[in-house]
């Protein structure tokens, strides 16, 4: 086989037949660093406010959202179950489709002082009713589900808190 | 004549297997799928693609709740020609939006790219023909969200990833081993060149007008010394270098970062086995074809590479 | 829901999801 690499595109190489023509730009051009920061991933959002205080911005947040949400009960206050209407610019062929999107926001502690809030999508529902029901589906079209409008309202609620806080 | 037989079956079986496979069967088991919003800023996509080591990601719109097509490098080269042509505009440059993009695309007059899309369970050989005939180098894999009916982006295929797919599960790949030069697969005519000289402006005129992905750079005597590729425009963008487009394309280059593996080389004696052997084991995106002496003779794409299994012999 | 440290006021979140009997991480970044 006659295939390599050419030597000349090494950007090693390249760098140093640049300079050696002494041009006044190359030596100012530095290389793109390709920081491969590997993104690092938390389950849902931390704090280390006291609990009720957390409760209560989530709460204001999701009142300024416009969001609904179950009226919590009495042994378990550190759930909430959100409905909230997803507002989409109506499609051309005015396809009915469910609008309500359901979510369940929960305080858990990690340790002492240290809260994790998590959201949980809860499925949609229709605000005019009909429920869609998906009950022909077979297993392998159950899973096709994408997270988008809930990654969606989820970056607005963390953006209510991050702004308010 | 035997290796000729070979070859024909070769041919004829992987383009059975690609009709025997799925776009899903690509898939990884599991894999990532990074989508943008569309209210991102342009630039804050590209510090996005670069931290993930990306050139393209799906758009989602959060307005419509629906998949934008697709970024990629061609909407960063659209955004560099827009800007040579109104220097003035830096403010709006500076704070165009994702959605902004297709304005770009109308003021300087381009075709906004055909992203045809299939369904993930159509056999892969549909996918690389729709990839052809919509000239673009990926296919977006759409199926349906069950309850909302709203569009969900799979996954994003590439014409690579499918070559390398083939190359790791067809044992038939080792016994193309007619030379490409007898296969009249290599693009040898009006291939695009510039010299180590040439402003990096007039390269990127050239990648956007030939709708190609890479540029060979040749010295006076054609010999073939490096390559300018529409990816490197992310690296001129970050840099904030595109205010200075006065720039020579050897020193533009000067922004690849260390872990560019290289341009890839082969001759017209090379075999298609060989050349699978190497999309195999490494990320290589085209062979420049040269004679014994290092002059460029053609390029090998991967599209050539793909419509010779899908329609050759 | 997944989230990582908001950088260069973006915002980026993620849901793994099961896609017939494959696993997607769904991640989407916008603007803070």
């Amino acid at each position: 086989s006659t295939i390599s690499i050419l030597p000349t595109s090494l950007p090693q190489i390249h760098r140093a037949n640049m300079l050696a023509q002494g041009l006044p730009a190359a030596s100012k051009i530095s290389p793109l660093v390709n920081k491969k920061s590997k993104t690092r991933w938390h389950f849902g959002i931390r704090s280390r406010s006291y609990p009720l205080d957390v409760m209560g911005e989530i709460y204001m947040a999701l009142k300024n959202l416009g969001a609904e949400w179950a009226k919590p009960s009495e042994e378990d206050l550190w759930t909430i179950r959100v409905r909230w209407k997803y507002e989409v610019a109506q499609n051309k062929n005015n396809e009915k489709i469910p609008d309500l999107m359901k979510m369940i926001i929960q305080l858990f502690q990690i340790e002492t002082n240290n809260y994790l809030v998590d959201f949980k999508f809860d499925g949609w529902e229709s605000s005019y009713g009909e429920v869609s029901a998906n009950v022909n589906l077979s297993e392998d079209e159950m899973s096709t589900f994408s997270a988008y409008p809930f990654l969606h309202l989820t970056t607005r609620l963390i953006m209510e808190l991050a702004v308010n806080s | 004549e035997k290796i000729i037989v070979e070859q024909k079956l070769a041919v004829e079986s992987i383009r059975a297997f690609l009709k025997s496979k799925t776009s899903y069967d690509v898939l990884p088991v599991s894999y990532r799928l990074i989508v943008l919003d569309t209210s991102l800023l342009v630039k804050k996509s590209l510090n996005v693609l670069l931290q993930n080591n990306i050139v393209s990601a799906p758009l989602w719109d959060a307005k419509t709740s629906r998949f934008a097509g697709l970024l990629t490098s061609s909407d960063f080269i659209n955004v560099i020609q827009y800007y040579f042509s109104n220097p003035d505009k830096f403010e709006l440059v500076d704070k165009l939006q994702l959605d902004g993009l297709k304005d770009i695309e109308r003021a300087i007059g381009v075709e906004p790219p055909d992203t045809a899309s299939i369904h993930p369970s159509r056999p892969l050989y549909e996918a690389c023909i729709r990839m052809m005939d919509s000239t673009s180098r990926r296919i977006p894999l759409i199926d349906q969200d069950e309850d909302t009916h709203r569009e969900i982006v799979v996954s994003v295929l590439t014409q690579y990833r499918i070559l390398k797919f083939v190359a790791l599960n067809c044992r038939e790949t080792h016994f193309l081993r007619r030379p490409i030069g007898e296969l009249n697969i290599i693009t040898k005519n009006n291939v695009a060149s510039c010299r180590m000289t040439t402003p990096v402006i007039d390269v990127i005129q050239l990648l956007s007008q030939g709708n190609v992905a890479s540029i060979p750079i040749v010295d006076h005597e054609g010999t073939l010394i490096n390559v300018y590729e529409a990816v490197d425009v992310l690296g001129l963008i970050k840099g904030g270098i595109y205010n200075d487009l006065s720039l020579s394309v050897g020193e533009a280059l000067m922004r690849r970062s260390d872990d560019f593996e290289g341009v890839y080389t082969c001759t017209e004696r090379d075999k298609l086995s060989t050349i699978m052997d190497n999309i195999r084991k490494s990320r290589v995106h085209r062979f420049f074809v040269t004679d014994d002496s290092g002059k460029l003779v053609g390029v090998l794409t991967l599209s050539d590479l793909l419509k010779y299994i899908l329609l050759g012999e | 829901l997944a989230t990582s440290s908001i950088k260069h006021n973006t915002l980026c979140v993620a849901s793994i999801v099961r896609y017939k009997r494959k696993y997607v991480t769904q991640i989407l970044y916008a603007p803070l």
